[in-house]
């Protein structure tokens, strides 16, 4: 039996609506560590790879790990039909075939929905990614980097993401024309969520498909801060801390040779 | 020119 309880249906909400675009059917494994997931989008390009610790929950049972296979445009459709401020729990046998997702308007106690969602079988591809020590890492508001990304894709089919040492520089080029946006470390004493933290050993120039850079904005309402980790010529790791766990994609980038 | 690289450049497939 696997039994979860999140009190505000939204944090599950916004993080399948951060992966519908790019992933199609993804295994959501429920352990007694809580529930994580990793996906790899078809062209093999993006991985996005999820933890929801048991911290995230406000009751969580699993008797047996299980791997529940759901489709994202599917489960979406539930998820769409609750309050964001609905108790969403979540059920499955361990044996069965279906996942049940129950809602509780906590302002209208009388009000329960019910959903169930059939699993699917999904034969995922698993990666094993090394552990990897990344040279430069840029940590700005989830905001601003969405900002960014979402203007610069209207430049250019790729963007150059530049760490230095004092700041750091996202950069488009195509047809009509080009289009940089430059920002320089600071602190913000006082508006540490606003703070552009750049930790560079040495600088790093990474290029990527701004299709899939898009991808990862869209995880912005989730966290008010995201992490950008490179190092040359490897993917560059992007990560949204959670309360309880971690929403982060792996990207590979764009080569000259 | 520049080539897309893929996630099987740089990570075990399990």
């Amino acid at each position: 039996m696997f039994e979860a309880k999140l009190n505000e249906a939204s944090v599950f909400k916004k993080i399948v609506e951060s992966v519908k675009d790019g992933f199609k059917n993804c295994n959501f494994d429920c352990s007694e560590e809580g529930i994580s997931m990793e996906s790899m989008d078809d062209a093999h390009i993006a991985l996005v790879s999820m933890k929801l610790g048991v911290e995230a929950f406000s009751s969580y049972r699993c008797d047996r790990s299980i791997s529940l296979g759901l489709n994202i445009e599917s489960l979406l459709k539930v998820l769409r039909t609750a309050n964001n401020n609905d108790v969403l729990t979540m059920r499955a046998e361990d044996d069965g075939d279906l996942l049940t997702l129950v809602f509780e308007d906590s302002s209208n106690p009388d009000r329960i929905s019910e959903y169930n969602l059939k699993l699917l079988n999904i034969d995922q591809e698993h990666m094993s990614i090394p552990e990897q020590e990344y040279t430069a890492t840029v940590t700005l508001p989830s905001s601003e980097y969405q900002r960014i990304i979402r203007d610069l894709t209207q430049l250019g089919d790729s963007i150059t993401i530049d760490a230095a040492k004092d700041g750091v520089r996202f950069t488009a080029e195509g047809d009509i024309g080009s289009g940089s946006v430059s920002l320089k470390a600071n602190t913000n004493v006082g508006e540490d969520e606003k703070s552009i933290d750049i930790a560079v050993e040495e600088p790093v120039a990474l290029g990527f498909n701004s299709k899939y850079l898009t991808q990862t904005c869209k995880a912005a309402p989730l966290a008010p801060r995201v992490s950008l980790n490179m190092c040359k010529r490897i993917p560059i790791f992007i990560s949204y801390k959670l309360q309880a766990g971690h929403f982060s994609f792996f990207l590979a980038p764009q080569i000259s040779e | 020119s520049t080539r897309q690289t893929l996630l099987k450049d740089f990570f075990l497939n399990l």
